[in-house]
């Protein structure tokens, strides 16, 4: 059965779609059967793949509204081994039809418990907002991945995100725990090395080493369509993806 | 009458938190009375200008619901001229209560105007989702700034954006009107001068020029808690949003 992880950090920019491609993508080429989940209706993660959303017959909003359809909800990627289920516009107006139905936080459980048997890991990416949408996505999952920049207001969104979690794991998912803090687009500057510090003493070993340094090849690699792999794998961004990828699989496929 | 200014963009990390402090800044320090209303949960408009969030009683999410304490959620922030309605994370629950409320989208029109005689410029930062908070700052507002980061996928959630500005205008709002887009973050790698062109083509003169160069001082800036022309005024960020600002001063108090 797939292991499911929810990327997420309702501060923005902070490299959740990023992560999420870029750590999908090195498990799928080392052989996992992955999905990746875009429960974010800015749906980054189609152009990062490569898929045309305009395309798209069904998306997340419609899984989450009939959770049956989820098996033909999936896309091949570039990448093979890695299929998608694509976020796009619909999701934003999920909030208001959901928030009268019964259940309403367990919908992608329900959705994603028939697909959990076809891969090894499904990873979720979500919008920089705790909505009823990121909700489902946190009650559906084993573990979290945090990513955060390592600047100063990035910071101060961490311990509202860790209410937030607390609170879904007593109310909702008492099995959830985080897998992972990342720090992300880190360079060497008094600025960024000082919060990575406190990020080291907040939260210990759950911070993956090294960070992901600041690449402009990260940012190049979704306009052409494909992760970082495809596009510039010898670059930092290449080189920082491929460590930190290595690290997860180890945590989540021991052995 | 105040003008009232909602600088907004659903993409993550773009820097509107960042434009909201540094141009309320300048504004004040040229001699207009301002006042900057924090709509994001994250709150990180208080931390940008010095004020513990955490010794604060009245904030946004009270003032949206009692629009007739607005006068006294003010702060004094260490601008002179310059005043702050906090945001914090009780902004979280309010979609929640107001879905069942009579004028939902409304409820800021009403807390603003008791202060807009008070103001010359009321800037409100919003957070990148477009709940029914933002919703409730564009039905509020004169005009809308949008900071774009010269990055593919921040350039992918721009026409997402201009789909929401337009139903509001149609359904909520028929004055309201982008003023200007921001290029933020700007580096002169290949990539970022890409998008920089395609953003001038796609939104021609309401690109202001030029774009905001990326530089640490302005990520400093707010873990002093200080804006950029008390923390670095002469760095590259605080000329680029010296300019900046008083291309919007002309634009919006000509004469
Ligand atoms: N390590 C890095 N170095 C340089 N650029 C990066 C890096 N990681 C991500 N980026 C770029 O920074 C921007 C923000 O990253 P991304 O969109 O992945 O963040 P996000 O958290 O998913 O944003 P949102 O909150 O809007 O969903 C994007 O333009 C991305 O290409
Ligand atoms: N021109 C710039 N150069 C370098 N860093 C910047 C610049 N503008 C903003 N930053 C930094 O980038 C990060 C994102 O900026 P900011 O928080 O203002 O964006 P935002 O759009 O308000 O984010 P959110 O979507 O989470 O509200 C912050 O750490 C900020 O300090
Ligand atoms: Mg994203
Ligand atoms: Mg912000």
């Amino acid at each position: 059965l797939a292991r499911i992880v929810t990327v997420t950090n309702q501060k923005g920019g902070v490299g959740k779609t990023t992560s999420v491609i870029n750590i999908a993508t090195h498990l799928a080429m080392r052989g996992a059967r992955v999905l990746v989940v875009d429960c974010d209706a800015q749906g980054n993660c189609a152009s990062g793949l490569g898929i045309d959303k305009s395309k798209t017959k069904i998306t997340t909003k419609d899984v989450i509204l009939t959770p049956s359809i989820s098996i033909q909800a999936r896309h091949a990627t570039a990448v093979e081994g890695l299929h998608l289920i694509v976020g796009d516009h619909n999701l934003v107006g999920v909030e208001e039809s959901l928030s009268a139905q019964l259940g309403r936080e367990r919908r992608l459980v329900e959705a994603l418990a028939t697909l959990r048997p076809h891969y090894d890991l499904i990873l979720i990416d979500t919008a920089p907002s705790m909505s009823i949408v990121s909700v489902n996505a946190l009650t559906a999952s084993d573990g979290i991945l945090i990513p955060v920049q390592t600047e100063y207001l990035a910071l101060e969104g961490v311990a509202l995100l860790m209410g937030t979690i607390q609170e879904v794991r007593r109310l909702l998912n008492n099995s959830l725990g985080v897998d992972a803090v990342i720090m992300t687009m880190h360079s060497p500057t008094l600025l960024n090395t000082q919060v990575a510090g406190h990020l080291r003493e907040t939260f210990g070993d759950l911070v993956l080493e090294p960070p992901i340094r600041r690449n402009i090849r990260l940012a190049e690699s979704p306009s052409q369509g494909v992760p970082i792999q495809f596009h510039a794998p010898q670059s930092h961004g290449g080189q920082d993806y491929s460590l930190l990828s290595s690290e997860l699989e180890a945590l989540w496929f021991p052995g």
